[in-house]
């Protein structure tokens, strides 16, 4: 039943998708906590590397991008019904913790585990 | 708004819990003091390293037991007196009020067993305040202390778990922990001043309370009903088999 929707929808084509190297990733990057502002708390670790998730997500979410029902629900509505509505968001998916440590305002030292500070994987949702 | 302070940023959204833990505890930027490397920030340090990689990960074969330690030094208080043998430094450690998301799983006291000042030899331990004149007193007749373990040569660690559960967790607000630091002077000596000014009174005990963050599991569990998360995992296995 499925197919017989998505088979009204166009193929994906170059114009409405972006480029192969434009699809919704996700990308590498690492920022220090001086750049942030926090180097004068924050003991370790020196680096922090967040990542992000950038481009643009398929007219067809496919099944690797862990896309929920409703993130295709949402792309039919765009193509067949409504373009006011938006096509889903290129975002982070799965996230890991990050382990900080850091000296508090009263000189106290603090070792704590922080969850979803990292992405690790992206969906269009 | 490039070039504005973070927290300036951070304050426009100050109900995340992350943000408004970033706020509170973050000391001033002005007010930046140089790290001093003393034994409490080798500590934290050596456990950091213990339990996380050089990028931040936590390890997975991790034995930390918790997702938050807070090293907490003592309030800088030097009053010591002497009894006979024994010097005696009172030892206030400030507890902040309960934070409902965080469990105490948790309480050590890590202090100096050994203390050599100048040409003094002295032999230490921790008990709970109290105000009798103190005789042999050992750490382990306290009532919740546990028996003291050596973690190297000059410094031991004792779990005061017990005695901090009954005692005064459970009290709203900022609570003091009372402790004293009892150092026996070598027969022969008594009566001579001791180059107490040698010793950093911070740098002689410090308290490690270690929590669990019970925020994440609770959400989890409001989510998902106990076994339906298995349930979906196994599931989707099978839809993957299927569709193969």
């Amino acid at each position: 039943r499925a197919g017989s929707i998505t088979s009204k929808i166009p193929g994906p084509s170059q114009d409405h998708d972006g480029p192969e190297s434009n699809q919704c990733s996700l990308h590498h990057f690492q920022v220090s906590f001086h750049q942030l502002g926090w180097d004068h708390w924050i003991i370790a670790p020196n680096l922090y590397t967040p990542n992000y998730c950038k481009g643009t997500c398929p007219r067809v979410l496919r099944y690797g991008l862990n896309s929920p029902n409703h993130a295709i629900i949402q792309n039919l509505v765009n193509e067949l019904v409504d373009q006011s509505v938006p096509q889903p968001c290129c975002v982070p998916y799965k996230y890991v913790p990050i382990s900080i440590l850091l000296i508090e305002a009263n000189g106290n030292i603090l070792y704590k585990e922080y969850e979803d500070m990292i992405a690790q994987s992206c969906t269009c949702r | 708004k490039v070039g504005q302070p973070s927290t300036a940023l951070l304050a426009e959204a100050p109900t995340s819990p992350l943000i408004r833990e970033l706020l509170e505890e973050a000391p001033d930027k002005q007010q930046r003091k140089p790290w001093v490397l003393g034994h409490p920030m080798r500590y934290m340090l050596e456990l950091y390293q213990r339990s996380a990689d050089a990028r931040g990960h936590p390890r997975e074969n991790r034995t930390i037991g918790a997702t938050m330690v807070r090293l907490v030094r003592p309030l800088a208080n030097v009053a010591r007196s002497l009894r006979g043998l024994w010097h005696i430094q009172p030892l206030d450690f400030l507890l902040r009020p309960n934070r409902a998301a965080y469990q105490l799983v948790r309480a050590t006291v890590v202090y100096r067993h050994q203390l050599h000042l100048t040409g003094f030899h002295l032999s230490c331990h921790v008990e709970p305040w109290v105000q009798k004149s103190p005789t042999n007193h050992f750490p382990s007749s306290g009532r919740g202390f546990s028996k003291p373990s050596q973690i190297s040569k000059a410094w031991t660690e004792m779990d005061i778990t017990q005695h901090i559960r009954e005692g005064l967790w459970n009290l709203k607000g900022h609570r003091v922990l009372q402790l004293r630091f009892m150092c026996q002077q070598q027969k022969g000596r008594e009566g001579l001043e001791l180059p107490w000014h040698d010793a950093s009174s911070l740098d002689t005990a410090f308290l490690l309370l270690y929590f669990n963050d019970t925020h994440k599991s609770v959400q989890k569990a409001k989510l998902l009903p106990g076994g339906l998360e298995d349930f979906m995992e196994r599931e989707s296995s099978l839809l993957l088999r299927r569709a193969r």
